[in-house]
């Protein structure tokens, strides 16, 4: 029972992990898609 | 478009978001886990137990802050989004149907560019607005098109001991260049219309490979200033500044051959009969031109334009004493 729990909380930091991840890549990229607006306007 | 309703940051990557977003005490933290039909490790290991609490709510935190930064930035950019659609439409620039044509193939090229992102990046970025090369690019694609489109080429006999590339067409030329060829041992010149920049048409001469004493002058576009009526005129054959400029060389028949875009004007053919330039110029091979009604009609006009223009005759005489003159150079 012990290693169940560790392994689901283990499991949920990896998701969260893996999110967080994703989140940074769509925010890099949304960044990027800012500055070229940015830039045309200029 | 809205970017706020087709960013959904959640990616349903985090099930049950609400237990994990914000720092929460262990109490918390325990009884989440109850929910999720999962015990704490209380007594085997507390510590290790107590550090992936601690890191997972550190991650979650961080995640709502990105959550956060990515709505605030979606926000951004909308906002900016639409203040370059006010600009537009407030200051309709005459390039406006190019960008929204860059526009268009932004849309189309920038999601293959980045095909391993989601789908809110791939939207997000065909978005975004045209650089700057591409709205450049597309008309100097279409001027070059334009210029190419007309192509001319004048042909004109010189004396033999005329070695320059000077063929008078009634336009003032600057020279700007002028280089070996490998396949001509003659050189080219290069011209630009006198009204340049303004007038875009660039002028090569070179002396035939096949006949030393014969010009080849190639015009690439159309003149945009008044002059232009002469010029057609030169491009007709019968130009006079042409056969009284070029000492020697007698336009004696002008024959328009248009293969492709380029229009070849030969002005050191034998004779042939004077109406079929001026026909071929006026009407533009309009089927109307077989009829010997018609080939009379521009026999008779040619023959009354010709007549009423005073230095006619002493721009034939000068053209057919210099065609003598050339004939008994060579016969000796």
């Amino acid at each position: 029972v012990n290693d169940k729990a560790a392994d689901g909380l283990v499991e949920e930091l990896n998701r969260v992990s893996a999110e967080n991840k994703k989140l940074t890549e769509m925010l890099t990229v949304m960044c990027e898609n800012y500055n070229a607006l940015q830039n045309h306007l200029a | 478009m809205e970017y706020t309703s087709l960013v959904d940051t959640s990616l349903d990557l985090n099930s049950n978001p609400s237990h994990f977003l914000s720092l929460v005490p262990k109490q918390e933290v325990q009884s989440n886990f109850i929910e999720l039909g999962l015990k704490m490790p209380t007594h085997v290991n507390d510590k290790a137990a107590d550090g992936l609490v601690e890191e997972l709510n550190r991650v979650s935190a961080e995640n709502k802050k990105l959550t956060e930064m990515l709505t605030v930035m979606c926000e951004n950019y909308n906002a900016l989004q639409n203040h370059l659609a006010d600009y537009m439409s407030k200051n309709p620039a005459p390039s406006d149907s190019n960008n929204n044509n860059n526009n268009n193939n932004s849309r189309k090229r920038k999601p293959e560019t980045l095909t391993n992102n989601n789908n809110i990046i791939e939207r997000g970025n065909s978005e975004s607005s045209s650089s700057d090369e591409d709205s450049c690019k597309k008309p100097r694609q279409q001027d070059q098109q334009h210029i190419k489109a007309k192509i001319s080429r004048v042909c004109v006999r010189t004396e033999a001991s005329d070695t320059g590339l000077l063929v008078k067409d009634g336009y003032q030329w600057r020279k700007y260049g002028q280089k070996v060829t490998r396949d001509n041992p003659s050189p080219r010149a290069y011209f630009k219309c006198s009204h340049a920049p303004s007038c875009p048409v660039k002028k090569k001469v070179q002396r035939s490979v096949e006949d030393q004493s014969i010009l080849v002058a190639t015009y690439e576009g159309e003149h945009n200033h008044p002059n232009q009526s002469k010029q057609e005129q030169a491009n007709s054959g019968l130009s006079r500044t042409v056969a009284t400029a070029t000492l020697g060389s007698v336009p004696c028949s002008a024959s328009l051959g248009s293969s492709g875009p380029t229009i070849t004007l030969d002005l050191t053919n034998p004779p042939k009969p004077p109406t079929n330039p001026s026909e071929e110029a006026k009407v533009g091979g309009n089927r109307r031109v077989d009829t010997p009604e018609f080939q009379q009609f521009l026999v008779d006009q040619m023959a009354s334009s010709l007549t009423k223009d005073p230095s006619f005759k002493a721009a034939l005489a000068a053209a057919i004493s210099g065609r003598i003159v050339q004939q008994n150079q060579s016969q000796k």
